[in-house]
């Protein structure tokens, strides 16, 4: 049958930074073609197609219920692909090669890790599940 | 053809909108 996408609504004006990515105005409709764990998703929109942040868009006929995962406060081991320094006070800075646990994954991409008893968010695309190759 | 997702994380959500686990 035909593939049916998933509508969104921009929430915002978006001013795309790189090639692949689209912009948007708000109130825009896209068809969301691909959703990545990076927080960026492959939209589309009339003859226009890139990658836009999640946190950008809202379900347009409201979500019947919220698409977040739980929280899981076992947290599940990861390593950090790529080093980063936290750029806001709600943030955690990590080198490359710790191992840190996650605790909660959320759509746009900033996940809630913990190392130690220190916890914040980090970029989820720097992060690799443990065992997984890359 | 979906090309790579970018190489720079998304931009965080606005403070007021964040999740934050008790």
């Amino acid at each position: 049958g035909p593939i049916i996408l998933q509508t969104y609504r921009a929430v915002a004006d978006y001013e795309k930074n790189s090639k692949t990515e689209m912009s948007m105005k708000v109130g825009d409709v896209v068809d969301v073609i691909e959703k990545s764990e990076s927080g960026w998703w492959f939209c589309q929109q009339k003859n226009k197609r890139g990658w836009v942040p999640a946190v950008y868009l809202e379900p347009t006929d409201g979500p019947d219920e919220s698409e977040e995962q739980e929280p899981n406060y076992a947290g599940e081991l990861h390593v950090v692909r790529k080093g980063y320094t936290a750029a806001q006070e709600d943030e955690i800075t990590l080198k490359e090669g710790e191992t840190i646990e996650v605790i909660h994954k959320l759509l746009d991409g900033w996940w809630v890790v913990r190392k130690d008893e220190i916890t914040g968010y980090y970029p989820s695309m720097y992060l690799q599940k443990m065992g997984a190759e890359n | 053809t979906i090309k790579h997702p970018p190489t720079e994380p998304p931009p965080r959500p606005p403070a007021e909108a964040r999740k934050r686990p008790a």
